[in-house]
């Protein structure tokens, strides 16, 4: 306990070096101490070695989960070290113990931009929009963000219903998304033109029409749920389909695997659960 | 469910830009 103490009279003063000394003496004597492990992370990140304080302040977490302050402490060593994604994932821990705010999610979004990541970078602005709606500064971000990613183009109406139109609203926010206002052909054929990647419904004849056609997007059909559709499922060209959404459930995919025994050679198929 | 599709979509993304 001596070493300790006088490891934090240390730190509290600025002498880290020798601060550093005395809590790793502490450690040789009680390793699992979460405390000291914190301290000695505080201590290392001070020194801006961040990665050795990342090491202690996962130690301490193992040791006692319920520390919000070094969940703090690890989510800012994460990013002075550009771990962004690794200071995302604690984000939902430390905001069950109330720590998380709206000037980490937005520092945590700048170090993913930083780093060309932009679905990371706008999920951290959306998220800090939840937490503090009032920053109006962050709503053209979003907007810029968005518009540099691929564009999404549903060929069904907005607010069809089900399971599609939910998924629809999720992606809206984090893409530039436009629907079909009418079956016209042309319609049809400029929203194709105009994505980059294309959402079909299952049993859609826009989606046979368009998987025989030359491909000039990626294309998406689903989520195929219990509804099969033999003479329908037959008729897509399905090697030009990039993704068939699925949803998990036994019958559904023994059915689908029946009726279509080649698919997964022909498509990717993304098991929603 | 969402994350699912918003991984989905994230892939995408990636093959679109590494196409580009």
């Amino acid at each position: 306990l001596v070493h300790y103490e006088k490891g934090l009279e240390l730190a509290e003063a600025g002498k880290y070096c020798q601060a550093l000394e005395y809590m790793q003496e502490h450690l040789r004597r009680t390793p699992d101490d979460a405390e000291v492990l914190n301290d000695t992370g505080a201590i290392l990140y001070c020194l801006g070695r961040s990665d050795e304080a990342i090491d202690h302040f996962v130690k301490a977490r193992s040791t006692r989960n319920d520390s919000a302050e070094t969940l703090w402490n690890l989510a800012e060593a994460y990013l002075a070290t550009g771990k962004a994604s690794e200071a995302a994932e604690i984000f939902d821990d430390m905001d069950r113990m109330g720590v998380l705010n709206a000037d980490l999610l937005n520092r945590t979004a700048e170090v993913f931009l930083n780093q060309n990541n932009k679905a990371g970078a706008l999920e951290m602005l959306l998220r800090s929009l939840q937490v503090w709606s009032d920053q109006e500064v962050l709503r053209p971000m979003v907007d810029i963000i968005r518009s540099k990613r691929p564009k999404v183009a549903f060929l069904f109406k907005e607010n069809s219903t089900g399971a599609v139109n939910e998924i629809a609203r999720f992606v809206k926010e984090r893409f530039v998304v436009r629907f079909l206002e009418d079956s016209g052909e042309d319609q049809v054929q400029g929203l194709i033109e105009w994505s980059d990647i294309a959402w079909f419904e299952w049993g859609s004849d826009l989606a046979v029409t368009a998987s025989k056609q030359v491909k000039t997007c990626k294309t998406i059909i689903g989520p195929y749920l219990d509804e099969g559709n033999p003479q329908w499922s037959r008729a897509v060209n399905w090697t030009n389909i990039d993704v068939l959404v699925t949803v998990d459930g036994c019958t559904a995919q023994e059915a689908l695997a029946g009726e279509l025994p080649e698919l997964e050679s022909q498509t990717s198929i993304a098991v929603i659960p | 469910q969402l994350d699912k599709i918003n991984g989905l979509l994230i892939e995408l993304e990636a093959e679109i830009e590494s196409e580009q």
